[in-house]
């Protein structure tokens, strides 16, 4: 996955991701495709959670899954959620889950509760900062104000790195793929240089849905696993998002 | 690799609004009306679903006997045993969500926690 959040020069906030998913779960060699990202993709809906007949969040998600992993809170705030792996993953979360010790909350009900209930950037972080989870995971969190962006990286039990946007010292968005951001990525599986190359290239000046959208279309930060490309911004009350296709040649990851 | 063209590319720009290659259509939208008992919230998008949803489950099915030939009769008959330690309202859309989809509960909760699972 690749989520940024990005800060145009009169502050509006833009949040976008592609969510790649379906690695090493099987390889269609026909049509050189991973089986799981392509099965996902019908699967692919937007939803718009609503309450008195008003909208209480919206979300691109998978059918049957009724967890969040891309969301908007109109006028509050933007959630995405990267994988984070871990030798200390969620299976041994979900084992002590089923063995009885149920402290952690599972991934995509904290981020649906989070959408549901959080009535602030502020709330939203320390919701996603403090409560104890099954599965380690990055969390990638806009607000409604100028300066409100940051990556949280989570371990199953606390939170390892808070990374908030700073406009003063130029940092204009924050970027996370699938790596902890303050080491190198895996060699092999570099797609965040490319798309910081990009955002860089781009500019902050020119920074809106059709520039962030060119980011995520570039490979390989487009790859073979990705599904779909989201993009939310408070401030334009917009939520849009489209299936991706990433036809040969393309990194499988 | 991945640093060598066609693999990666300068940044593109032009793409938007999505059309080409690297479209493959808009994503519908659906109404989940959260005022509805938690058991019939998801049924209509889940009915549309259906068809996919059974494709998907049965290929990480099929996935999932080829390592562990058990798993997936652990899957159907201990896991919904434990859907009411989950919190409200989440156990009663599972229920909801796997009849509508005419899979058995278990499977559903597996789907819900492939997150956890693949995070190794």
């Amino acid at each position: 996955c690749t989520s940024v959040v990005a800060q145009d020069t009169s502050g509006k906030l833009f949040h976008a991701r592609n969510l790649d998913f379906g690695l090493f779960l099987g390889w269609d060699v026909k049509n050189n495709s991973w089986i799981v990202s392509e099965l996902l993709k019908p699967l692919v809906v937007n939803v718009n959670f609503q309450r008195n007949n008003k909208t209480a969040f919206m979300s691109t998600s998978f059918a049957g899954y009724i967890g969040m992993l891309t969301g908007m809170k109109p006028g509050v705030l933007t959630l995405t959620m990267n994988e984070r792996f871990s030798l200390d993953g969620g299976y041994i979360g979900i084992l002590e889950w089923i063995l009885g010790k149920r402290h952690g909350v599972w991934m995509g009900f904290l981020t649906r509760s989070v959408l549901e209930n959080a009535t602030s950037y502020d709330e939203a972080k320390d919701l996603l900062s403090k409560t104890e989870m099954l599965a380690p995971a990055y969390f990638i969190l806009g607000g409604n104000k100028p300066g409100q962006a940051c990556v949280i990286t989570r371990s199953r039990t606390s939170s390892i790195n808070f990374w908030e946007l700073d406009t003063q010292k130029g940092e204009w968005y924050v970027l996370e793929t699938n790596y902890d951001h303050w080491k190198p990525p895996l060699v092999i599986d570099n797609r965040r240089d490319p798309a910081m190359k990009c955002m860089k290239t781009k500019g902050q000046k020119s920074i809106s849905f059709t520039t962030i959208y060119d980011v995520l279309s570039t490979k390989p930060v487009l790859n073979k696993l990705t599904t779909y490309t989201a993009m939310m911004s408070i401030s334009e009350n917009k939520f849009e998002a489209y299936l991706r296709d990433c036809p040969h040649p393309c990194m499988p990851w | 690799a991945q640093d060598v063209p066609p693999y990666t590319e300068d940044c593109r720009s032009g793409t938007y609004p999505p059309s080409g290659p690297t479209f493959k259509g808009k994503v519908q939208w659906y109404t989940v009306n959260l005022d509805q008992p938690p058991y019939e919230r998801w049924q209509k998008l889940i009915s549309d679903k259906k068809a996919p949803l059974n494709e998907l489950i049965q290929h990480i099915k099929n996935l999932a006997k080829a390592i562990f030939p058990n798993l997936i009769d652990i899957v159907d008959n201990k896991l919904p045993f434990l859907i009411g330690k989950l919190p409200s309202p989440f156990g009663e859309e599972m229920k909801g969500v796997a009849d509508a989809a005419g899979l058995p509960l278990g499977e559903i909760m597996l789907f819900n926690i492939f997150y956890e699972v693949f995070s190794v």
